[in-house]
């Protein structure tokens, strides 16, 4: 465990945390993709598989619970409360998430590590991690609708991205064996994706501020 | 011991 991931992963769970609290308090979704977060519950469940069979550290499974805890929490807040759901932008939300899933899953029979069941989900994880914004980005594209996607959320989701390459590159110089090919690259796809939304983020979130203005 | 599993990253 070295400093650049602790803390890449604290802030990446302080955006899933803040993206929730920003639901449960304003009791609105709308501009949240619900694909998204669905992608995002699959993310987790598949890739800690080995959640109940290999104990790395109380650490790794705390957290790994509080990922699919948090997400889920989301998922069923959006799907399921009765006020929240309403404000879901069901006909904007149209992306179909399905092709990601099976391409993800493909590409992972043929790129992994070894290849049994575990190892082919997880791959399948890292991959679908890294797109997984994108029915986001397409919602914000049409709705420029940043209400409930806050600063804070996408400042903590880049300082995520930030601090674990970061961390990649401490790990590339410091351990000898570095085998995270498929992290590193589906990492720098996802953060180059991150960084797309964010720069659709900020248009939205400038045009909103002038539609805003004091008439 | 814990296995070492190669995916020791969240």
């Amino acid at each position: 465990m070295n400093i650049f991931r602790f803390a890449g992963d604290m802030f990446h769970l302080i955006s899933i945390l803040v993206l929730l609290l920003k639901i449960y308090a304003t009791k609105s979704c709308s501009g949240i993709s619900l694909k998204t977060q669905e992608l995002y519950a699959l993310v987790f469940v598949t890739r800690y598989l080995d959640l109940f069979t290999d104990f790395i550290s109380v650490y790794n499974t705390v957290m790994k619970l509080v990922f699919i805890g948090s997400t889920a929490a989301i998922v069923w807040c959006m799907q399921w409360h009765p006020v929240v759901k309403r404000s879901y932008d069901r006909e904007l939300d149209t992306f179909r998430h399905y092709f990601l899933v099976g391409a993800c899953f493909v590409l992972a029979l043929f790129l992994h590590e070894n290849f049994t069941f575990q190892e082919i989900f997880w791959a399948f994880s890292i991959y679908l991690e890294a797109v997984a914004i994108l029915p986001q980005l397409v919602l914000l594209q049409r709705s420029g609708n940043v209400d409930n996607l806050t600063g804070q959320y996408v400042f903590f989701l880049g300082a995520y991205r930030a601090f674990y390459i970061l961390n990649w590159i401490y790990r590339y110089f410091m351990e000898q064996r570095f085998s995270r090919w498929i992290s590193c690259i589906s990492g720098l796809v996802q953060t180059a994706l991150y960084a797309d939304f964010f720069y659709y983020y900020f248009l939205s979130w400038k045009n909103n501020a002038k539609l805003h203005l004091p008439a | 011991s814990p296995k070492g599993s190669s995916h020791d990253e969240l």
